[in-house]
């Protein structure tokens, strides 16, 4: 006979976190309500002195959230988050006449041309604290792998999900856009459905 | 809308790009696993021509092991000051009771060994063991049986010079 072993209690907290009030677009205010789902707290309010060592959160296979903690080792970050490169960035052209650029080996009479890219509006996106997705998290399904995931980061092809635990779908918004105007569509629902599966296809396992 | 579509959101901003989902018991309609596909609409695509089947990704969903352990309704009890303690009774009862028995029957023998005599009972016991079976001619078996006795054979006079 062993006695049930108890575990040492876990800091836990009940509180609710609180709104709070910020300025977008330079003038316009806003209360912004923080809402926690499984486990995550989106739109909290950013510390006072940003913490460039700020836990965030991943996405495990299944869609699961995992906080990953930054670390700084041999001088360099590892584990830090994810930089975007310009997936969520804009291509825009600019043209400049001679009189601005002003270059010396440019025709008075040319248009110069330069490409950059516009950053998104990251007035909403910055609330999120899990990792967006991008074309580098896309995988590979199928039976002989050789389809891509796209537009899906998560949940990974034949990951179980069980009842009553909560799972993050996610996708690159960028990959739904307008086939006239090429903007990124504003709506998306998700849907689940079920699919005919053979004997042999069934799945088997614990349970 | 959607031919075996059992659960459609509302229309969300895809900027957020990610959607939490819960799984609902009642989606498994039973089973204890399905196989289900995960897709996307964009605003774009109407109902009617949006195949879920072409970009979306198939998941596994089940019920999920139950756990047997009585671990945290153990807590609970404790909690509420009910410890669990028939084992202990039970531990502690079986080799007293044995051991009054024991004493008690030994007792018990000791106060009647004089008032008892099993003698008969064992003589008749042994005796059944170790009958004697008696010859031949008595035995049941045998009794009818004609059986010659015994005559010696012929046996030639052997003269001193043989």
């Amino acid at each position: 006979y062993k006695r049930v072993h108890r575990p040492k209690d876990k800091e836990t907290t009940s509180e609710e976190p609180k709104p709070w009030i910020r300025t977008i677009y330079s003038t316009q205010k806003e209360i912004v309500t923080p809402t926690v789902i499984a486990g995550v707290t989106f739109s909290a309010k950013p510390l006072a002195t940003p913490d460039p060592l700020e836990p965030w959160v991943s996405l495990n296979k299944d869609g699961s959230p995992k906080t990953i903690k930054p670390e700084i080792k041999n001088g360099r970050t590892r584990k830090a988050r994810p930089d975007y490169s310009t997936y969520f960035q804009t291509l825009g052209i600019v043209t400049m006449k001679y009189d601005e650029v002003q270059a010396h080996n440019m025709d008075p009479n040319d248009v110069y041309e330069e490409e950059i890219f516009i950053d998104e509006d990251k007035t909403y996106v910055s609330l999120n604290p899990i990792g967006r997705c991008t074309p580098a998290g896309y995988f590979n399904k199928g039976l002989s792998k050789d389809i891509s995931s796209e537009p899906f980061c998560t949940p990974r092809e034949n990951v179980l999900w069980k009842v009553d635990k909560t799972y993050f779908v996610s996708w690159y918004t960028h990959f739904f856009r307008d086939e006239n105007s090429d903007k990124v569509i504003d709506r998306v629902r998700v849907h689940l459905s079920y699919v005919r599966e053979k004997a042999d296809e069934k799945g088997f396992h614990k349970r | 809308d959607i031919k075996g579509t059992f659960f459609s959101s509302e229309w969300l901003k895809n900027v957020d790009g990610m959607l939490p989902v819960t799984v609902d018991e009642k989606w498994l309609q039973g089973y204890y696993e399905r196989k289900i596909i995960v897709s996307v609409q964009p605003e774009n695509v109407p109902d009617d021509e949006f195949n879920p089947l072409l970009n979306g990704v198939m998941v596994n969903m089940l019920l999920g092991s139950k756990v047997a352990k009585t671990t945290k309704e153990e807590w609970a009890r404790q909690d509420a000051g009910i410890y669990d303690r028939e084992w202990y009774y039970v531990a502690l009862s079986i080799p007293t009771v044995v051991v009054i028995a024991i004493v008690a029957i030994y007792f018990f023998l000791q106060l009647n060994g004089k008032n008892r005599d099993f003698s008969d009972v064992t003589r008749s016991a042994l005796a059944k063991k170790h009958r004697v079976l008696g010859p031949i001619s008595k035995m049941k078996k045998f009794k009818n049986m004609k059986n010659h006795k015994y005559s010696e054979l012929p046996i030639s006079n052997k003269s001193s010079k043989q």
